[in-house]
């Protein structure tokens, strides 16, 4: 149920958060 | 023109002894040689000057360094300590070290933190709350009703603060964050122990043995 999502756990999933990208070659 | 060896290479503005790095870090000192070979690759992207530009950092995460993420520039932010629009060989290390697994929880809690606090008030409040739950859904497939977002915002602040006064401070977060360990989970990067796999030319030509 996406309005019991937490927030931040929403947050978390920006693809701009995910720095193992920077370490694609 | 002398020789264009690798010890020249090193000399971009901002390098920093590998040695000096480990000593306040995380990393070994063949780990902090081995994200220097990261680090040219990034910071010769687009603009080959040995700094690390936003557009080329974009482009590391998303591929296109025209793309504007909320999160990205906040990363950005956070990693250009001097305040100067570039990130430097020393600040990259540095920060990356917050995301090594051997990095204690309680300096990601607290990058964390300041990566939510848009404002840099000390506080992350409802409003930038929301703001970053727009963002998100705006660089997403989800869609959500104005009401359902706020619902969502509504309810995660009320759970985060606990004091009741409108904002969220630092106990508060790290007590919000102890109830919910899994936002923390894009703080630690697994990579970062296998660096020196990754980028292993560098670590051939070190001259420094680390010491652990």
């Amino acid at each position: 149920k996406p309005a019991a999502m937490n927030a931040f756990e929403l947050i978390s999933t920006s693809q701009g958060l995910n720095l193992s990208s920077l370490f694609e070659k | 023109m002398g020789c264009f060896c690798s010890k020249h290479s090193r000399q971009t503005p901002g390098y920093e002894e590998p040695t000096i790095l480990a000593s306040e870090t995380s990393f070994t000192v063949s780990e902090v040689e081995a994200l220097y070979e990261l680090f040219k690759k990034l910071s010769s992207s687009i603009i080959d000057d040995g700094l690390i530009h936003k557009e080329e950092f974009q482009f590391a995460l998303f591929r296109n360094s025209n793309k504007r993420n909320l999160f990205a520039d906040r990363i950005f932010d956070l990693f250009d300590v001097k305040r100067n629009g570039v990130i430097e060989f020393g600040e990259f290390v540095r920060s990356l070290s917050v995301f090594h697994p051997n990095t204690p929880q309680s300096d990601k809690i607290a990058f964390a933190f300041r990566l939510y606090d848009l404002r840099y008030t000390g506080y992350i409040e409802r409003e930038e709350l929301k703001e970053m739950v727009l963002a998100l859904l705006n660089e997403s497939d989800l869609i959500l009703s104005d009401d359902v977002v706020e619902t969502i915002v509504d309810k995660t602040f009320i759970d985060a603060d606990s004091k009741g006064d409108g904002k969220i401070d630092m106990e508060e977060w790290k007590e919000f964050v102890a109830r919910n360990p899994s936002l923390m989970k894009n703080m630690t990067l697994p990579y970062l122990k296998d660096i020196t796999l990754a980028f292993p030319s560098f670590v051939v030509n070190s001259e420094v043995e680390d010491s652990e």
